[in-house]
């Protein structure tokens, strides 16, 4: 998270860390059994990674004592359409874990709400990012010990749309950005989500109800100015994440 | 060909003489069997009756017989001085037949022309009956009871006789072998009449097991008694009713014993008279009545059925408990209950008990917890509150649910419901917020 500020315990309490393989990434709790992530972080180089690769933890918002407390995984459940092999296709950055048990939320674990079908996404409306990754921008990585957030901005998609555009004149294989996704973030840069924080939540909030909104998934560059976070549109998905826990 | 039936004789008929009523010729020597049915007798009635009159009806004559013996020599006519004219009067033959033979001679008076006879004839019952006993010394034609039929007689006995298989005399009859309907009338051989002297008579009322005998002896009683010192005696002439695992009661004397109820299904009586003394007899009417069985009791928290004054054999009672209750025997829950009266006036089974049923545990709520409100060990009737360990989680449709423990022995909730609740995780409400109060 850049240019965010740690967070109070029990104040994000579905925040999930995962461990894939030695690499850092998010997860929120939406059920007893269930977390929900970015696929990108379960499948890297077209291979789902194994169960005993994976760790997942909760519950505390200190890494160093988080650890400590694995919860194993069931199954794995990554999006059908999600197929990213050169890392420039995010679409449907999407992924479900399974719980080997189910968990017994208490203040410091709670699942975040799906969106009500039909929710939309108002530009500028505040959504709030978390998770541990890295805090400073690229020339200065720092990863954190401690969860993180920050408040960004719902960005509008056309916007976003011409922020990428200007990167892909610099960069080349800059990926495409679809309905499926959506920004957030502020153009004078300085507040974003970054690497380790992917999978990881973008709530929003109705009715004091806090909502999973979006899914960390990409962007160019973290925190830089005119550059956004892009994140799994998770309206999208409602009747996939339903069939796919009643499946299972 | 067969032989045909004896033609029966008939009733009644007529005979005429030769040609009447016409003059009859001369020389005729004319003869008419007459026959009515056995058992009768024959009435001879002379509607007219003109012959020739002469001195002891010499010349011409009709002259009745009954076999060889005449009944009647008949000749002149109604109004004439000399002859023998029957008149008006019938002749009755002493049996069921006579004879008839007239004879004219070889002249007949010119001036008057006699026209001969006309009668009728009819059969006349006998009342044999009626009829003096025989000199024979045979006795009479029935011993008791004579009963006159049209042409025959019947014989018959009083009460406690059976007529012989001479059909005429009458045999003393008191083995009348076991009474086994419900009821019947039973009475001294010759009642109300005194019965020959030495009789001794076996009478068994047996009657199905479970019923009880009751004798109402009639007012008219009379078995002869000896008084002594200590009152009237049984000593020659008595009806002993013997009952079992009962002492044996000797009666006699002139007062009806009225009713006795035995308690018994099998009863014997024994008549016993000498040869000497005068006993007239008794008589009785026995009823059956089914045993009864005590009043089967109340069963707290439940119901016995049917109610009924008084509970008599084969009468059946069912036991049903209240709601919440169950039936309880021999510390085993049954299904049902029913029990009957039995031959021996008991029932056939103990009342049982009823018990509180209860629901046991209540199923306990995953993430939530149950508590009891009231009630006593899950019995019927408790209720007990399920909620969910909030904020975390909550109940569907609404905070606390109770449930009680129906007579079903199912917890069930105000809504019928018998599923326990679900604990559902409450989602995006973290107990801590980010507070920012910088500007």
């Amino acid at each position: 998270i850049i240019g965010g500020s740690e967070a109070p315990n029990h104040t994000i309490p579905w925040q999930v860390l995962l461990s894939v393989d030695g690499h850092r990434a998010g997860g929120m709790v939406i059920a007893d059994r269930w977390i929900m992530t970015a696929a990108h972080v379960l499948k890297e180089s077209g291979n789902t990674v194994p169960n005993d690769a994976l760790r997942v933890y909760m519950g505390l918002t200190n890494v160093n004592t988080l650890r400590q407390s694995p919860v194993y995984t069931a199954s794995i459940h990554i999006h059908p359409e999600y197929d990213n092999p050169n890392q420039v296709n995010f679409n449907n950055d999407i992924a479900l874990i399974k719980l080997r048990e189910p968990i017994t939320f208490r203040a410091s674990v709670m699942p975040v709400c799906l969106p009500e079908k039909g929710a939309t996404y108002v530009t500028g409306m505040m959504g709030l990012v978390s998770g541990f990754g890295l805090t400073e921008s690229n020339n200065n990585r720092i990863l954190t010990n401690k969860l993180k957030y920050v408040q960004l901005p719902v960005v509008e998609q056309e916007t976003c749309r011409a922020s990428i555009t200007s990167a892909k004149k610099k960069r080349s294989s800059v990926p495409r950005l679809t309905s499926n996704m959506f920004c957030a973030g502020v153009p004078e840069g300085g507040k974003d989500s970054c690497q380790g924080d992917s999978g990881g939540p973008f709530t929003l909030t109705d009715d004091g109800r806090v909502w999973a909104a979006g899914i960390v998934s990409w962007g160019v560059d973290c925190g830089q100015q005119g550059t956004y976070g892009v994140y799994t549109r998770v309206t999208h998905y409602l009747d996939w994440i339903n069939k796919t826990m009643q499946e299972n | 060909c067969w032989r045909l039936p004896d033609q029966e004789p008939p009733m009644h008929g007529g005979v005429q003489s030769p040609q009447y009523p016409q003059p009859y010729p001369p020389n005729q020597n004319a003869q008419w069997d007459l026959s009515v049915p056995e058992g009768y007798q024959l009435r001879l009635t002379f509607t007219h009756l003109d012959i020739e009159a002469s001195e002891g009806c010499h010349y011409d004559a009709l002259t009745v017989f009954y076999d060889d013996k005449i009944l009647g020599k008949f000749c002149g006519h109604e109004n004439s001085a000399d002859g023998i004219h029957p008149g008006n009067q019938p002749i009755l033959s002493p049996g069921n037949r006579l004879t008839l033979v007239f004879q004219s001679d070889d002249s007949n008076p010119e001036r008057h022309q006699n026209v001969g006879f006309s009668a009728q004839y009819q059969a006349i019952d006998i009342d044999e009956c009626s009829a003096p006993e025989p000199a024979d010394g045979s006795g009479p034609l029935c011993s008791q009871i004579c009963l006159n039929t049209l042409g025959s007689y019947l014989c018959s006995c009083y009460h406690g006789f059976e007529l012989r298989s001479d059909q005429r005399t009458c045999v003393l009859s008191c083995s009348g072998g076991i009474f086994d309907e419900p009821e019947g009338h039973l009475f001294s051989p010759g009642y109300p009449n005194p019965p020959p002297h030495a009789v001794s008579c076996q009478y068994i009322i047996s009657v199905e097991s479970g019923f009880t005998v009751s004798l109402n002896f009639t007012d008219n009683f009379h078995i002869e008694s000896v008084d002594t010192e200590q009152g009237p005696n049984c000593l020659y002439h008595w009806l002993q009713v013997t009952v079992p695992n009962q002492e044996p009661m000797k009666l006699c004397g002139g007062k009806s014993p009225g009713l006795i109820i035995t308690n018994s299904n099998n009863v014997q009586l024994d008549y016993h008279t000498d040869n000497d003394g005068l006993s007239r007899g008794w008589s009785l009417d026995y009823s059956t009545h089914r045993v009864q069985c005590p009043f089967p009791g109340k069963v707290g928290r439940g119901r016995v059925t049917p109610v009924l004054t008084e509970y008599l054999y084969r009468d059946y009672i069912s036991v049903r408990c209240d709601p919440g209750y169950k039936l309880m025997t021999n510390g085993q829950e049954i299904e049902s209950f029913s029990t009957m009266c039995q031959s021996n006036g008991q029932w056939h089974l103990p009342l049982p008990e009823c018990h509180i049923i209860d629901c046991g545990e209540p199923k306990p709520l995953l993430n939530g917890g149950v508590t009891f409100l009231s009630g006593f060990q899950n019995q019927y009737r408790s209720i007990v509150l399920y909620h969910c360990n909030e904020p975390f989680y909550s109940l569907l449709g609404g905070t606390n649910v109770s449930f009680t423990c129906e007579a079903d022995r199912r917890w069930r909730s105000n809504n019928d419901i018998v599923v326990s609740p679900t604990c559902l995780p409450v989602c995006g409400q973290p107990i801590n917020h980010i507070s920012a109060y910088q500007r």
